[in-house]
């Protein structure tokens, strides 16, 4: 299930949307025991300037991404696009679950679930 | 599920073959499991602790997978006749690990064992653990611990029944016996179970280097 509103295109600027997984979706509901689901998210939006500035105050940091906006606003048509809006802090999750050997495993996963959106 | 649609590639992804076929027996989960899930929930990771990634901190071992294994060999296990003299009898154990992949090394193997004795009389009772092999007859004692009084008796098998650096055996059958002990009547073997962590390394991300 993603944020209802979002659609196809890509509004406003980068950041993380919500993108929820449902093991019921996909048949797992028997055998996952917990959780049921989980928040993955997901980044969208436009990594122009000013949005590809890192954090609120202070001067901006050039690093790759400003740089790669300011070539863009200077020439959109050539040149390599815009930087991308990306994960930027990731975090694991657990899995609980029965195997075909009817063992109780738990899994970890790590970089599963989307904390925040950069433009990189 | 067909290989190439979405949730069989999810599972490949997630590192499982296949998805447990039919309906698996459903059976509480042990205690320890779900603390060890609810330990490592993304709620509380955000809670500002940082949980350090390919590891098990409840267990003090690096792990990714911890698997709760019960006793297969339980239907076949002979009922105990109570003790008159002489030694006790001997249990065996088996434990399906064919799930394990090879890439994985165990990093802890705990054998939990549930003893009923009567009156919880288990004073002086030693319990010996040997790999049980094929030709019937056990193998040398590999370890003995002292039967503790009423608590679930804990044996760490990783060094003696189960090799730290290399794959784990398909199938774990141990011989089990009980010496010693003032009481009269046999302890009965009423529950066992195998908590082996892994690491399978293939799911860890590689340690940052510095620029």
């Amino acid at each position: 299930h993603t944020e209802p509103g979002v659609g196809g295109g890509p509004g406003g600027t980068c950041r993380t949307r919500r993108l929820h997984v449902s093991f019921r979706e996909v048949g797992w509901h028997r055998w996952v025991i917990a959780p049921r689901g989980f928040l993955a998210n997901f980044c969208q939006g436009a990594c122009t300037l000013p949005e590809a500035l890192p954090g609120p105050g202070g001067p901006p940091a050039l690093n790759h991404a400003v740089l790669r906006a300011l070539m863009h606003a200077a020439a959109p048509t050539a040149g390599a696009g815009p930087p991308c809006c990306v994960p930027a802090r990731l975090s694991p999750i657990s899995v609980l679950f029965f195997d075909n050997s009817d063992n109780v495993v738990l899994r970890h996963y790590e970089d599963m679930v989307v904390d925040e959106c950069g433009c990189r | 599920p067909a290989p190439s649609d979405p949730a069989s590639a999810l599972l490949q992804a997630l590192g499982l073959h296949e998805a447990p076929q039919g309906v698996p027996t459903l059976r509480p989960v042990p205690p320890v499991m779900w603390r060890l899930f609810r330990r490592r929930d993304p709620q509380e990771a955000r809670a500002g602790y940082p949980l350090r990634p390919c590891h098990v901190e409840e267990l003090g071992v690096a792990g990714n997978i911890v698997r709760h294994i019960p006793d297969s060999g339980v239907l076949s296990r002979p009922l105990e006749p109570a003790r008159t003299s002489g030694p006790c009898p001997k249990w065996t154990v088996a434990f399906d690990l064919s799930g394990v992949e090879p890439a994985e090394r165990p990093t802890r193997a705990r054998l939990e064992l549930r003893l009923e004795a009567a009156n919880e009389d288990t004073r002086g009772w030693e319990l010996s653990v040997a790999l049980w092999a094929e030709a019937e007859h056990p193998g040398p004692e590999l370890l003995r611990v002292p039967v503790p009084p009423g608590l679930p008796l804990r044996a760490d098998l990783l060094g003696a029944a189960v090799a730290a650096n290399a794959s784990v055996p398909r199938t774990l059958r141990l011989a089990l016996a009980l010496h010693g002990g003032a009481a009269t009547a046999c302890p009965r073997l009423a529950e066992a179970s195998l908590l082996l962590v892994t690491l399978d390394p293939r799911l860890c991300p590689p340690p940052r280097s510095r620029r």
